[in-house]
């Protein structure tokens, strides 16, 4: 409530994000709680929706609203006030897979992921790098923490007695520093070794499964061998295949993807059948 | 080639899977409104068949396990790098009539990762370290007791942990992971590694987290075990990608950690890969957002 009432302008663009965004998920958290008990799939689909409205959609419209300042290159005063510029980078991005699960909430299901390795063999044969030992880290680790953590009581009775004073303003390493500039973007942003390229969604199809094996069954087949032969998993999409293909999974290839899913309906409910492993669930 | 005389085969692929839930009590022909242990069932859908019906709320039939590591044994294992596996191995404690006990949870965790570590070891090793596939578990919510409930060590349950895992969790790692769980694996020695984060330290579901901005939260600790990794990494120009089971959503995690952990993330994006989380058993992605976390953290 204090970031309200001051005037911050750089924080305004997202000060409402994390109110909307609890309303939109409390039918998520109503859902999480009964999941816990692992009921039957509940509000999936609210789930998912605010996923939409609360990650993709936002990221769409500060995307669009970047293209459009970039056309006019002037940034035009509205209402008397001047027009805070977007930040459409990229970087600011980091994306969390959510995986399908094993048990069968949905199709049981898992995952292949394909990442680059050419050019790793010939670096390991021209032995151009040392594989180092952890032991000396690990050990200067723990002194580490240990100092680190040690001034939990003193910390606390300065701050009380220091409030507001540049004692509070103390390194809190629980708090990265920000990436040097002079490094460049790992695997994850621009194409190199070990950047993600492909997956594979297998899905097992229980109802074609069931289907299967009791037919085997009927067909004289004893319990273990229709098990083996009905029982598989397969192939339910791959990253590059239509109706929304990713050439590659950078995160700039995901952020693509959100604001298509954030545009098209059509994608949306492709993209919903396959988190919901193609069982056809509906809240 | 690896040092000590050990190769290692590359393909380029890797396997992410998770949440499996076997549930030893599961009777085929059971009622899925009696969570598929007892009871008769009174429709076809409501019958617990042998391998599960998608959506009826049961966890997974021993048969739907046993076969899943199987299929994945008999088409995967050789030709994949390393399985990344999130956690949950044990039934839900769903059933009135049969409460989870702390020993069941530790018996088939124990269980599950043994067939784990026969499915991706080297036969013919004497090593019980030595693994054609590095296998990277962590700690699901439902592998605690009580469920949810999980503290930082040395506790019995991280000693239990480490004994059932201790094929999977580096040796020079054995202090740090009683403290805190987590651990790493170099998958590609001295290039790729995976790190499984004790997501329990950040979830809001954990009684025992209430915030990640004191020194005695879990979380705090986690996270500055991750950022003294993390620098290690970036300072041998290694890559990572980080594991675990409760995916960093702000629903998930306690709202400061949610921002600390992202900010992690996102600063150090010059080695993280990508995040691989189970939990929500869908199959979807979340883009987080470091420059929101910084507003949130600066505003607070």
């Amino acid at each position: 409530s204090n970031a309200k009432t001051q005037e911050i302008p750089d924080y305004a663009e997202d000060e409402d994000d994390f109110v909307e965004f609890d309303k939109l998920l409390e039918s998520a958290v109503e859902a999480s709680d009964v999941r816990i008990m692992g009921a039957k799939p509940v509000n999936k689909g609210a789930y998912m929706d605010s996923v939409r409205e609360m990650y993709y959609k936002k990221i769409a419209s500060r995307m669009a609203d970047v293209s459009t300042s970039g056309k006019n290159k002037k940034n035009k005063k509205k209402n008397g006030k001047k027009k805070k510029k977007k930040d459409g980078s990229i970087d600011r991005y980091s994306i969390v897979n959510i995986a399908g699960s094993v048990i069968p909430t949905f199709n049981p299901a898992f995952r292949v992921w394909e990442y680059n390795i050419s050019g790793l063999d010939s670096e390991f044969q021209s032995g151009s790098f040392q594989i180092k030992g952890w032991d000396d880290f690990f050990q200067k680790l723990e002194v580490n923490m240990e100092r680190d953590l040690r001034d939990e009581e003193k910390d606390q009775k300065w701050s009380n007695i220091f409030q507001n004073n540049r004692i509070n303003n103390k390194v809190d390493k629980s708090i990265p520093t920000r990436m040097p500039a002079d490094l460049n973007s790992g695997p994850g942003y621009t194409p190199q070794l070990f950047s993600p390229t492909r997956f594979i969604q297998y899905y097992a199809d229980l109802e074609t499964i069931e289907k299967n094996y009791k037919k085997a069954l009927k067909d004289g087949s004893t319990e273990d061998d229709a098990a083996t032969t009905a029982f598989e998993y397969q192939v339910e999409y791959s990253s590059d295949d239509e109706p929304y293909r990713m050439k590659s999974l950078l995160t700039k290839d995901y952020i693509k993807l959100a604001v298509k899913l954030a545009k098209y309906d059509e994608l949306w409910d492709k993209y919903t059948e396959r988190a919901f492993l193609s069982t056809g669930y509906t809240d | 080639q690896l040092p000590g005389g050990k190769s290692k085969t590359l393909h380029g692929r890797f396997l992410h899977i998770t949440d499996i839930h076997p549930d030893p009590h599961y009777k085929t022909g059971s009622s899925a409104a009696d969570v598929c242990h007892s009871g008769k069932p009174d429709k076809k859908k409501d019958t617990a068949t042998r391998f599960g019906v998608a959506m009826n709320g049961c966890d997974s039939s021993m048969d739907l396990m046993e076969y899943t590591l199987k299929w994945v044994e008999d088409n995967l294992k050789d030709k994949i790098d390393f399985v990344v596996w999130t956690g949950d191995n044990i039934r839900h404690d769903n059933d009135r009539k049969i409460p989870r006990t702390e020993s069941q949870i530790f018996e088939l965790n124990e269980e599950m990762a043994h067939k784990f570590e026969k499915m991706f070891r080297r036969p013919n090793s004497a090593d019980p370290r030595d693994f054609a596939v590095d296998v990277v578990p962590s700690l699901g919510n439902n592998d605690v007791f009580p469920h949810n409930l999980f503290s930082l060590g040395p506790t019995l349950q991280t000693r239990e942990i480490y004994n059932m895992w201790s094929n999977f969790v580096p040796q020079e790692q054995q202090r740090a992971f009683a403290r805190g769980t987590s651990f790493f694996v170099e998958v590609i020695p001295g290039k790729l590694a995976v790190l499984s984060i004790q997501t329990l330290y950040l979830y809001k579901a954990n009684p025992l987290v209430d915030s990640c901005n004191s020194k005695k939260q879990p979380g705090y600790q986690l996270l500055l075990w991750l950022g003294y990794v993390l620098e290690e990494l970036r300072s041998r120009n290694m890559k990572v990608w980080l594991t675990g089971h409760v995916p960093p959503i702000l629903k998930n995690y306690e709202e400061s950690c949610y921002h600390k952990y992202t900010l992690w993330t996102n600063e150090y994006r010059d080695v993280i890969i990508g995040g691989l989380y189970g939990h929500m058993n869908m199959d979807h992605f979340v883009p987080v957002d470091g420059k929101k976390s910084w507003k949130a953290i600066d505003a607070t």
